[in-house]
């Protein structure tokens, strides 16, 4: 990475950003303040920075759309080439951030560019960071398509934004949004990280559960349920608190208890995991796992210690794991329901606990003996968060 | 011998490429020598950068990688 240097940083940890007075026609009013709104989270989640829309006056990071000269040295050259600009933190035009209208801008489609990605790019030297060499890092120079469902803010740009303004103290997230409204009143709007609802008070649906060195962790949108020693009841936080470049919500999880690694699925990559910290190469896509590229996704995946096979399920499939030869058995997939009846068609999230497998699907799980190919018991997920 | 395919509009492409991206000053008399050899400068600097062959000279590696869609931000640290 690296930084504009002599000092070029916002001194104060409230950044404020303007409302976009003339939006590009490619996309929707509200998808461009989507992807605005996302693209400072990506820094946000980082840092101890927050970000608050100002729908009137002058903000710290005015935004624009504009084309060709536009009112500052730099004018853009039509459409593909230069897509956009900013400017290092300081006063007047400093963190500005112009858009090329010329360009063709989408919301997460890799046939044009995804302002999301293209806009987190800019904030980064809106916040004083300049072009970085790492050709996987968000701040190089040239644009790259990613998803934007799944992006995780690369290593290489958390230690420049961090060796700017430290980590982020409490793993929350806000932007807030305030300034008058047509009445003259102050509105103020404040979006925390997603509060968690109260777990026992309904059903819930687990996206995934993994062990980990004998601690459990269940997963739900963008947060999870920690069961330790320590505590008597799971503790809830945010993914992103565990695992920081883990993708915002998960799939699938499962550890390899031959490496004590935590291997998260989102989308059509996985992640693999040695304590807090994503291994080198890490995203891969499904493909080098053994999938075929026609899996889009997983949907569930336990490791089974007593024939140390890991066993992941896609759709009414599932497919066997060799964790020792790394590749796929011969012979998978296999229908789910005809191999290892009495779970159903389809699988949620599934884990081992105290030789047992368990097998969830919606709000219910089943407690399953593998050697006998039999349902022990029904169970509500809840239960296992001390409800 | 491969034969190139840089055209005369390509070197000028390539010259606004450098200004813009990795500060080339203009020359007073951009055919004298020392404007070639700046020219030569930046252009490794910018093959550095990219992880291209290093070799001072506009190739058809070098000037793909320029039409590259990008932020229009300095690489060199001139943004400030």
């Amino acid at each position: 990475y690296s930084t504009f240097g002599d000092g070029l940083k916002w001194s104060k940890n409230t950044v404020t950003y303007s409302r976009i007075v003339d939006y590009t026609p490619d996309l929707s009013q509200a998808e461009v303040d989507d992807s605005i709104r996302r693209a400072l989270e990506v820094w946000a989640k980082v840092t101890p920075l927050t970000f608050t829309k100002l729908t009137s006056g002058t903000a710290d990071i005015m935004i624009s759309f504009a084309r060709l000269s536009h009112g500052d040295n730099y004018p853009f050259d039509g459409p593909d080439g230069t897509l956009a600009h900013a400017f290092a933190p300081s006063p007047d035009i400093g963190g500005d951030a112009h858009f090329d209208d010329d360009e063709t801008f989408t919301f997460r489609s890799s046939t044009g560019y995804v302002l999301f990605l293209v806009a987190a790019h800019e904030f980064g030297h809106s916040l004083g960071l300049s072009h970085s060499e790492d050709r996987s890092a968000l701040m190089y120079p040239l644009y790259s398509y990613k998803d934007p469902d799944t992006f995780v803010l690369p290593q290489d740009d958390v230690r420049g934004i961090q060796s700017l303004y430290g980590s982020n103290p409490s793993g929350d997230t806000t932007t807030t949004t305030t300034g008058s409204s047509p009445s003259g009143d102050t509105t103020t709007t404040t979006t925390q990280a997603p509060t968690i609802p109260d777990v026992c008070s309904s059903p819930v649906e687990f996206d995934a559960v993994t062990t980990l060195k004998g601690e459990m962790f269940f997963f739900k949108d963008s947060y999870l349920w920690h069961s330790s020693s320590q505590s008597s009841t799971p503790q809830k936080s945010l993914i992103s608190s565990f695992w920081p470049n883990a993708p915002t919500s998960v799939d699938a999880a499962y550890e390899n208890p031959g490496t004590g690694n935590v291997l998260l699925f989102k989308g059509n990559q996985y992640w693999q995991f040695r304590g807090k910290t994503v291994l080198p190469d890490y995203p891969k896509r499904l493909s080098d796992f053994g999938f075929p590229s026609s899996v889009p996704k997983v949907d569930a995946a336990v490791h089974v210690s007593s024939i140390s096979r890991t066993l992941l399920f896609v759709n009414n499939k599932y497919w066997s794991y060799n964790e020792g030869w790394r590749r796929m058995d011969r012979g998978y997939p296999k229908f789910i329901h005809r191999h290892l009846p009495g779970i159903g068609h389809r699988v949620d999230a599934a884990f081992e606990n105290r030789g047992q497998l368990y097998f969830s699907s919606g709000s219910r799980q089943t407690e399953y003996h593998y050697q006998r190919r039999r349902a022990l018991h029904t169970l509500m997920n809840y239960l296992w968060l001390g409800c | 011998v491969p034969v190139s395919k840089v055209t005369v509009q390509d070197e000028g492409f390539a010259k606004g490429y450098l200004k813009r991206f990795f500060n080339l000053t203009e020359e007073k008399d951009p055919l004298s020598r020392k404007g070639a050899d700046r020219m030569s400068k930046k252009l490794s600097e910018m093959q550095k950068f990219f992880g291209l062959r290093i070799t001072g000279t506009l190739d058809d590696n070098t000037l793909e990688m320029m039409k590259k869609p990008r932020c229009g931000v300095a690489d060199e640290n001139i943004a400030r």
